[in-house]
């Protein structure tokens, strides 16, 4: 069991920093289409200067909850956790792919530019979706057995506390 | 781009210019939504994750200001739980939580607290509906009532003060034993955990696996032979009942 915990405790901390940066370069993906859709017209409220950017802010980085079904939460316990080794490291590759300086100038951007840009994040993003979703599985099954173990009474709460 | 990013930091630092502190707060803005959208997996559907992140967003201008790059810290690790302070702090000052769903756990953690005293072991729903001069039923609605508020309203501040905003919950999973694990962290999990050792078999099965071995609802359900929503039910039992012991 022990190994097993190891294991589940490995497999879930890389995926909390994957999940983080996953959420990082959400937002990021968010704020350069926040500029595209400022183009095409499709956000009319949105307004050119940073600080009309920052006010649409908490619009640009929710989550669409595709009307909001009451059902879209795992039911773990979920922890804010302060970013990790690999978290750090997949967060340098994200800065390479969108630098501080691009972000503050997007509104600079060529419509190729920025169309390239939005390609390149959201390639990357996906890379991270599938990753954490390997994670999820192989955590999850470490899960099933781990629990199947309570329930067959191999394992006891006592050997936690 | 690290070395860029260095040299906006310690231009902003250097000239408190406007345009840098905007820049690294669009920078930054994602850490945000991170924060605001773990904690609202532990609110309930209304409370709207838009107005979370404007509280973070306070958090994260909050934290750029504050940070002093020199020191060698990560800014990520530093900003990630001043904008989670922001968020909790905020919520608590709108006081979502209903009043009255408020008093009753209250209640319920006072009947408990009395019972304990006097049994000297963990109270029955029964004798506590009847402490409280309810039916066990009603006393179950309530708790079925503080379950739908989500965690984090059960999750309250433990050990209360300090920069840092402890829940039972953090306190309870840390796995950190580095330096996120100070000392009176440490002392605070071990008389949790003593605590729940001397809770009800179900109390503890659920605690131990929501928090140690971090089992979902369903899961740990699968393991008791109940549903998922007996499982919450429980939860919220066991989770007012160490606030009980350590709230008294
Ligand atoms: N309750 C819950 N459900 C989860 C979680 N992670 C994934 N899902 C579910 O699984 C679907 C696919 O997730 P994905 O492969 O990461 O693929 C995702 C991801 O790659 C991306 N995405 C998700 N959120 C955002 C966002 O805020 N901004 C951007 N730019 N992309 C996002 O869009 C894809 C589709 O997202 P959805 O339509 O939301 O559809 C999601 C969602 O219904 C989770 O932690 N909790
Ligand atoms: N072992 C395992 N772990 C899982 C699974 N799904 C999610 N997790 C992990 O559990 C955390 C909480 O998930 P949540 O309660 O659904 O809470 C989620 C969910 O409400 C929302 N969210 C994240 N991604 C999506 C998405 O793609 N679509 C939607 N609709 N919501 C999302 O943001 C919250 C936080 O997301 P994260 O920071 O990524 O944190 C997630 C992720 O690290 C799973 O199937 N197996």
């Amino acid at each position: 069991i022990e190994r097993l915990r190891q294991l589940r405790t490995e497999a879930s901390t890389a995926e909390g920093d994957v999940s983080f940066v996953r959420r990082m370069a959400q937002g990021r993906f968010d704020i350069v289409g926040h500029e595209r859709s400022r183009r095409s017209g499709a956000a009319e409220d949105a307004s050119i200067d940073v600080s009309g950017l920052l006010f649409d802010m908490p619009d640009i980085l929710k989550d669409d909850d595709n009307g909001g079904e009451g059902g879209s939460r795992s039911g773990r316990h979920v922890e804010v956790l302060e970013p990790g080794k690999i978290a750090l490291e997949l967060g340098d590759q994200l800065d390479a792919v969108v630098s501080p300086s691009a972000l503050a100038a997007v509104e600079r951007l060529s419509e190729a530019d920025l169309a390239d840009l939005l390609d390149q994040l959201r390639e990357f993003e996906v890379g991270l979706s599938q990753a954490r979703r390997q994670l999820h599985d192989r955590i999850d099954m470490l899960q099933d057995e781990i629990a199947r173990r309570y329930r067959d009474g191999e394992v006891t709460v006592d050997s936690v506390l | 781009s690290e070395s860029e990013l260095s040299t906006v930091w310690a231009r902003f630092k250097e000239t408190e210019k406007q345009a840098d502190r905007d820049d690294l707060i669009v920078y930054y803005a994602p850490l945000v939504k991170y924060v605001a959208s773990r904690i609202a997996a532990g609110l309930p559907q209304t409370v709207d994750q838009a107005d979370l992140i404007s509280y973070g967003m306070f958090g994260l201008i909050d934290a750029i200001t504050k940070f002093d790059p020199e020191r060698g810290f990560k800014f990520e690790t530093y900003a990630v739980s001043r904008i989670k302070g922001a968020v909790l702090d905020e919520l608590r000052s709108i006081d979502w939580v209903p009043r009255s769903v408020r008093s009753k756990a209250k209640s319920v953690e006072r009947a408990m607290s009395k019972l304990e005293a006097q049994y000297h072991r963990p109270p029955t729903d029964s004798e506590i509906a009847e402490e409280l001069d309810i039916t066990e039923t009603q006393l179950s609605n309530i708790y079925k009532q503080i379950s739908s508020l989500g965690m984090v309203a059960l999750d309250e501040m433990l050990a209360g003060g300090g920069s840092e905003t402890l829940t039972f919950g953090d306190t309870l999973a840390d796995r950190r034993d580095g330096p996120g694990m100070t000392y009176e962290r440490a002392e605070v999990r071990q008389l949790l955990a003593q605590a729940i050792n001397k809770m009800s078999e179900r109390e503890k099965i659920v605690l131990t696996l929501y928090y140690y071995e971090n089992l979902t609802l369903a899961e740990i359900g699968k393991v008791l032979g109940v549903t998922e929503s007996r499982v919450c039910q429980i939860h919220t039992k066991a989770v007012l009942q160490l606030r009980s012991r350590f709230d008294a």
